[in-house]
């Protein structure tokens, strides 16, 4: 059924989940659907994890759609999870990469978010928690993070799209992924997806003071951007955070980095100048297919640097 | 349902500090309601910024005033929304 299954569209969240169970249904030995726990208006979070046995192997994090309105990285993820179910066992790549560790990939990491862009509202941002004191919803969560929390780059005005939320994981979708990484333990590499500006980023986002990894973390994103612009040319820039874009608090892979998960990127996908978060569903495939070729490279350069 | 009839995506072109600053501005006055597409100003990098219909001329008044450069990237946003819901219909039905 997956073959029917319409990759070139955008999708509600009801169908991307039900994409999601007929794809474990298809891979039964290798993808299994991990709650993760529940969002503020209780709806399920789940990851995808991608494993071929073993008990707390070293593991991959990959996420999209952390801002609600950045749809082209859920339908990016939603054709990524396909690939990597499909290139297991074809892939020599993926199948060493599988052979020693596991991919966690949470297609909708902020489901509250995502629906209201569906029903309500399609250029919203955050989550959709109630803000004691004030007639505006939500926090940004990727501002949330307990990495320079309530710095600059992040708003304390709960009406702001960047409000950072009254504490560091006071979202529980952010709390939610924090307690998985925190109780697995072994994360080695996270990588955050998002929408637009064809971006690699790593840390940090919360000071400008380069990490102590910064020049491996830049060599592979240069390689790996060389990977992704192989195929339709795409440009991008690499960077950190702060140089790249601006001082930016509270972010997740400023938290990873700091918890000892050395391979921490940000994607922001392809902007083609036009359409920015409202890129059409024909752009859909071609963004996917050379933001795999990226994701790919830095998850075999993560298999072959072990830490 | 937010409806976004008439609304803009301007894409400004800072060439100074001045510039920069301006707009830093605006985006910390959340009564703006102007919507930064995206974050961080810099003269190598336009600025997206979705603009109510009701505050056009007087958000484009204050640009050119400035002498601040900018494009009409998305030119009605809810016909570009209107057309996304359309294709989604379309492709659930050709789904089932």
């Amino acid at each position: 059924k997956t073959k029917s299954f319409n990759f070139a569209a955008y999708h509600n969240l009801e169908t991307i989940y039900a994409f999601m169970d007929t794809l474990v249904a298809s891979h039964p030995s290798l993808i299994s659907k991990v709650n993760i726990g529940s969002s503020y208006e209780n709806r399920p979070m789940y990851a995808l994890k991608f494993s071929t046995g073993g008990v707390s192997r070293p593991a991959i994090w990959v996420d999209a759609g952390i801002h609600a309105r950045e749809w082209v990285t859920q339908a990016s993820a939603v054709w990524i999870a396909n690939k990597i179910a499909s290139d297991y066992g074809v892939d020599p790549s993926v199948t060493s990469l599988l052979g020693q560790m596991d991919i966690y990939l949470m297609i909708v990491t902020n489901p509250d978010g995502y629906a209201f862009t569906h029903t309500s509202n399609r250029m919203w941002r955050k989550t959709r928690s109630v803000n004691a004191g004030s007639s505006c919803r939500g926090a940004d969560p990727n501002r949330n993070w307990d990495a320079g929390f309530g710095g600059p780059g992040a708003s304390k005005d709960p009406c702001s799209d960047s409000y950072h939320g009254p504490y560091a994981n006071s979202e529980v979708e952010v709390k939610n992924v924090v307690d998985l990484i925190k109780g697995h333990g072994n994360f080695k590499s996270f990588i955050s997806i998002h929408s637009y500006s064809q971006l690699l980023m790593y840390p940090y986002g919360y000071t400008c003071t380069d990490v102590p990894d910064k020049s491996e973390l830049h060599a592979v994103g240069t390689a790996a951007i060389k990977e992704l612009t192989s195929l339709y040319n795409t440009r991008y820039q690499v960077g950190s955070i702060c140089k790249i874009i601006y001082q930016a608090s509270g972010g997740s892979i400023d938290w990873t980095y700091n918890i000892g998960i050395k391979y921490s990127f940000a994607f922001e996908l392809r902007d083609t100048g036009f359409y920015g978060f409202l890129l059409p569903a024909n752009q859909i495939l071609p963004t996917a297919e050379e933001t795999w070729l990226g994701l790919k490279y830095i998850m075999g350069y993560v298999r072959d640097h072990p830490y | 349902e937010e409806l976004f009839n008439g609304d803009q995506v301007l894409r400004v072109l800072p060439e100074s500090e001045d510039h920069i600053q301006a707009l830093k501005e605006l985006e910390e006055d959340v009564d703006s309601e102007l919507d930064f597409w995206n974050h961080g100003f810099s003269t190598e990098r336009p600025v997206d910024i979705r603009v109510p219909h009701d505050s056009l001329y007087a958000f484009k008044d204050f640009l050119m005033e400035n002498n601040i450069p900018f494009t009409v990237m998305i030119n009605n946003v809810q016909e570009l929304l209107d057309e996304e819901r359309a294709e989604m219909v379309n492709n659930e039905g050709l789904e089932r």
